[in-house]
């Protein structure tokens, strides 16, 4: 078959921060981590996804603990950018399925969706690279979403 | 300091598909991916950020060889879902930095971030791990990313 989830790992103490609507030009995103990574927040993962009208969203998350100080360095910067608006949600926890070969083995993403889809979890945030698929779901949905998924590829 | 880069790629042979307003509710991202999946296409980077409205847009990126076929399913897809729209653009690259104890080590993106800005380059979608920082950007700005971003790491 191929490939091979080795793990399944759910972080629950993770908040995500989101700019709404930062101008899509260069220098935004390079002056948002810039001021966080002086203040030495340590940023999980980094999710923007394409632009509509030259604006996009920027989200990101931290640990929990770092959620207040995050915060304020965003709201600081998300003036100074005219963003719409600049939210933080601590209500989230992240489940990772963790795999060698995923980027060839088309479905495994997939399965790990429906294992979710079939509990009613709703995906709110998701990124991925080759060997991993993150997904950012309601905090009180993560235990069961890390028995799910871990019956489905470990039972 | 701790967080070391050890390597720089950038893959120009990627091409994007964007799903514009999709309803953000369960089982959507598991049908996307179970067609793409069941037809062989192997996704490389998801990336989907925090919906507005109860919607919101997902993307992600195939080797260009597949975008046709990616595409032509999506689009399928993308009128079952009631999506706003389906767009592809193979006119991207993707460029990574792979690094350890990244994570814990704030501004090692920012650094790649600022990199880029200095070069005028725009950051089109972000995707990352503890371990990498994928920036899609415009196909034709991916050498001198590529060159910089080097420069910048492993001068
Ligand atoms: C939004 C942000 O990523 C912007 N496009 C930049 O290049 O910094
Ligand atoms: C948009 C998509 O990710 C949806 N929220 C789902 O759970 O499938």
């Amino acid at each position: 078959e191929g490939a091979v989830v080795t793990s399944v790992t759910l972080d629950e103490h993770q908040a995500k921060i989101t700019f709404f609507n930062v101008p899509d030009k260069p220098g935004i995103a390079a002056q948002i981590f810039g001021e966080l990574g002086k203040e030495n927040i340590n940023v999980d993962i980094i999710v923007q996804n394409v632009s509509k009208q030259d604006h996009t969203d920027l989200s990101f998350t931290v640990a929990s603990s770092d959620m207040e100080h995050a915060l304020e360095i965003s709201k600081r910067q998300g003036e100074e950018l005219k963003a719409a608006n600049v939210i933080c949600d601590d209500n989230i926890c992240k489940i990772t399925i963790i795999g060698l070969g995923m980027a060839n083995h088309p479905g495994v993403a997939a399965r790990m969706f429906k294992v979710l889809a079939e509990e009613g979890i709703n995906i709110e945030m998701i990124s991925t690279s080759e060997i991993r698929v993150s997904c950012v779901i309601r905090k009180n949905q993560g235990k069961k979403a890390l028995k799910s998924i871990h019956n489905e590829f470990f039972k």
